[in-house]
């Protein structure tokens, strides 16, 4: 691609890996770049820890582009950054939210696919590993997680769009999620992971019709959130639990989160609901990544007055 | 921007209506190589669930041809994807 990076156009991998080192130059107060990992090609993974240095603080972790075709998602991780440091200082809701919380941000999950989406096939979902038997690359790392995998969809067929892996967390790209999060799950209090297509909020359970213990209260904040992205530009998301609101799944991020004791978990799922699928045009970034903003800091918010 | 070209190639959105035309959508994943947008896969397809799929160009005539000949109601989201994909990247704002 050529031009620069910008907020409100798709970037590709050279530019947002280059934006990740300037962000955290250029706010060298409010965000640091930590290294987690490698993925399987051994590009390395940043994640972007962001709010003002203190000690102790609670946290809520967000990952963007698990799958790699879904561009707006690691738009979105991008968008927030530049919030957050934009209007640290200035708007008083999310200068509160940063003086007492962090954001691990990790603006790229699925790095390998979504080179691939870029340079071989728009429509590549899965990420770049090969370690099966087979002749197709690729594993749905929203399948390869530790919680009821292989079990209810996920396929076992290396040619599958959902195929889970050869082991819970078989591949580079999920444990290096894992790992960051266990190694700092006191102060992690939420997990937001980042999806597109068809506008929903979702919550843990995905593997199991039954209800969490705080489902109620799950349910509620996902309403709250739910008005606030309606409030901009009034889009509609559907919002509920994973297995009842769309279909059962297992091996997926939001519930291995849930099960590991981050209890408010949730997967936002970006517009639109077909007319453009994975193809959103750029000029829906900005009223995209508007509405998704305001919706975190509502969870943010609660967090902060409602967890210890 | 991708190697890979989608000249042709649609996307379609179908509701079935009953377990019969369930069963027609699980099998078609079968008999032509479909890439399913929402549900994930064809394991997850329900009755009245909206499922979109993404077909290419060269099988684009059989699929339409096997729907119909189902009774199988049918929307075409995205006529040709490879126009669209060039036009995602245009800002028209």
């Amino acid at each position: 691609s050529t031009g620069k990076h910008s907020y409100t156009k798709y970037n590709d991998w050279r530019k947002i890996s280059a934006w990740t080192a300037r962000i955290e130059k250029r706010n060298p107060a409010l965000v640091s770049r930590i290294h987690i990992g490698n993925t399987f090609e051994n590009r390395p993974m940043y994640l972007l820890k962001v709010g003002k240095q203190s000690d102790a603080k609670k946290a809520i972790f967000i990952d963007c582009g698990i799958h790699a075709r879904e561009w707006i998602s690691p738009a979105f991780c991008q968008w927030f950054l530049k919030k957050a440091t934009r209007t640290y200082g200035k708007d008083t809701n999310m200068t509160y939210i940063l003086d007492n919380m962090n954001f691990y941000i990790l603006p790229l999950v699925n790095i390998d696919g979504y080179i691939w989406s870029w340079t071989q096939d728009r429509f590549w979902r899965k990420s770049r590993s090969n370690t099966s038997d087979s002749a197709c690359a690729g594993v749905d790392l929203n399948r390869n997680f530790d919680v009821a995998w292989g079990t209810v969809d996920a396929s076992k067929n290396p040619c599958q769009e959902i195929y889970c892996g050869t082991s819970p967390e078989s591949e580079p790209e999920t444990k290096a999620v894992t790992t960051f999060i266990r190694n700092h799950l006191s102060s992690i209090k939420a997990y937001l992971t980042i999806h597109s297509y068809s506008q929903m909020l979702l919550f843990p359970y995905g593997y199991t019709y039954e209800k969490t213990p705080n489902h109620d209260e799950l349910n509620e904040l996902a309403k709250g959130a739910a008005q606030a992205i309606a409030s901009l530009y009034g889009k509609h998301y559907n919002y509920g639990p994973s297995a009842a609101t769309i279909y059962p799944s297992s091996g997926c991020s939001d519930d291995w989160a849930y099960k590991l004791g981050i209890k408010y978990s949730f997967t936002f799922e970006l517009r639109d609901k077909g007319r453009y699928g994975f193809l959103l045009p750029e000029s829906q970034i900005k009223p995209t990544c508007e509405e998704i903003t305001l919706a975190v800091k509502f969870i943010a918010s609660y967090i902060l007055s409602h967890t210890s | 921007i991708s190697a890979r070209r989608f000249d042709s190639a649609k996307v379609f959105r179908v509701k079935p209506q009953n377990e019969n035309q369930v069963s027609f959508l699980k099998n078609l994943a079968n008999i032509a190589q479909i890439d399913f947008w929402y549900p994930d896969s064809a394991l997850h397809i329900v009755n009245q669930m909206e499922v979109d799929f993404h077909v290419s160009g060269d099988q684009t005539k059989n699929v339409e041809s096997l729907m119909e000949q189902n009774g199988m109601h049918y929307e075409i989201l995205f006529q040709n994807l490879q126009e669209d994909i060039e036009n995602q990247l245009v800002d028209k704002s």
